[in-house]
């Protein structure tokens, strides 16, 4: 099946946005 | 089967629980035992972490444990007892220099499934805060997977940044728990 998959850069990067 | 998430944010492959552990000597060490929340998107747990106590800001005796939902913090559950861990252990003054950081990065690798195939044999990671030095552990299900295991301890290992003349150690919970005297036996080691 597929997997859902984030690498860090993407992760805190969406820790940054509003 | 498409994750429903909400607009505009990003859904996990899992929902993951944060645990929180206090040791408080007059109770049992399971009523000592806390589940904080449950989070399924990127999001939500920026939105925890942001919200909670630095482990480096934990007291003494205090455990945070981030597990897939359904699997409980302790070698008990049926997803652990054939299972182990690779052991960070840190020195004291690494409490204020690295831990967070380690922490973070290992709260990374697993919301973001960093072990490829084997992202599957994680259970979750385990933080504990001990005047004596503090220890980081990811746990995985099945200890007698060689491949998994080491592939995953060679990720983890990479991702925290440490060096190859560092060694660090993988526990199978079961030899964790009969161990004699304070030395349990590495069943891997990368």
């Amino acid at each position: 099946g597929t997997r859902i998959i984030y690498d860090r850069k993407f992760l805190l990067e969406c820790k940054n946005s509003p | 089967v498409l994750v429903a998430a909400p607009l505009g944010k990003h859904p996990l492959q899992h929902r993951w629980a944060l645990w929180f552990f206090k040791n408080d000597k007059s109770k049992t060490w399971q009523a000592n035992l806390r589940l904080v929340t449950k989070f399924s998107t990127v999001e939500d747990f920026w939105a925890l972490y942001s919200h909670i106590q630095l482990a480096s800001k934990l007291t003494s005796g205090c455990d945070y444990s981030l597990f897939k939902d359904g699997i409980e913090p302790m070698w008990e559950d049926n997803r652990n007892k054939c299972g182990g861990r690779w052991l960070i252990t840190l020195a004291k003054q690494q409490r204020h220099t690295e831990l967070d950081h380690f922490w973070l990065e290992t709260l990374l690798c697993l919301i973001g499934e960093s072990f490829g195939e084997y992202s599957s044999e994680v259970c979750g990671a385990v933080i504990n805060i001990r005047a004596k030095g503090d220890k980081i552990a990811v746990w995985t299900c099945e200890a007698e997977d060689r491949d998994g295991v080491t592939h995953i301890g060679r990720v983890y290992k990479e991702r925290l940044g440490l060096s190859s003349k560092v060694v660090i150690g993988y526990q199978a919970h079961a030899d964790t728990a009969t161990k004699s005297g304070s030395l349990t036996k590495n069943k891997f080691v990368v």
